[in-house]
């Protein structure tokens, strides 16, 4: 474990927290993109079947259920509590285009042709697409309110700080993947755009709007 | 092989 690494976990708690403490004290999903957050459940659950199989750490157990739960809080925040604040009209992502070809993917390019391996698999690449329909859905609106900026922002702070930590570890402990590596890279470029309006803008003080 | 997986981490 290193600095980078625990940062990044911690970076993407507080992602997760954001998201859950902005629907629960605002009593409504205004903005977010049920399906992305439908994706992360989705993500965390194909990733985190290990919990079953192996023990790692006590860390690592209790992170992967806070994970889990929180994810699935979230969706039920915005699909069952507060549906009627959810902004459906606006999510239209079609999400058959990222989670067929993912999962076509996920069974040609692993580590080992076994079931737990291969969902593993379609975790990680799942992850690195999850949230298009997010960033679609604010394309399509032209905003966001500063709090799903924030929200944005440390998830991608997070995949920024595991590609240093990878880094770290190539040169430290001779650790490599490349299937989570790529997907890393991938999953940071989609933010690279969201990350220079959120310096330009949102920290200035301004809200995310988007020119017509 | 060099190829290690990342199941240690989240």
């Amino acid at each position: 474990m290193n600095i980078f690494r625990l940062t990044g976990d911690l970076s993407h708690l507080a992602a997760i927290i954001i998201l859950l403490l902005k629907i629960w004290k605002t009593r409504s999903c205004a903005g977010i993109s049920g399906k992305s957050q439908l994706l992360f459940a989705l993500v965390f659950t194909t990733r985190y079947l290990d919990l079953f199989t192996s023990f790692i750490s006590l860390y690592n157990t209790s992170m992967k259920l806070i994970y889990v739960a929180c994810s699935y809080a979230t969706v039920y925040l915005i699909y069952m509590k507060f549906k009627a604040t959810y902004d459906g009209n606006h999510d239209t992502f079609r999400v058959e285009f990222l989670v067929v070809p993912v999962g076509g993917l996920s069974f040609l390019v692993n580590h080992d042709f076994s079931p737990l391996e291969i969902l593993w698999t379609f975790s990680i690449y799942l992850e690195s697409v999850a949230i298009l329909p997010q960033l679609f859905m604010i394309s399509k609106t032209g905003e966001a309110e500063t709090i799903t900026t924030h929200y944005l922002f440390f998830l991608g702070l997070y995949r920024a700080l595991y590609l240093i930590n990878w880094i770290w570890r190539y040169y430290f402990e001779g650790f490599f993947d490349l299937i989570a590596v790529v997907a890393g890279v991938v999953q940071t470029i989609l933010y690279c755009d969201f990350f220079y309006l959120y310096v330009t803008k949102v920290l200035k003080g301004k809200k995310l709007s988007l020119p017509a | 092989h060099h190829l290690v997986n990342t199941k240690d981490e989240l």
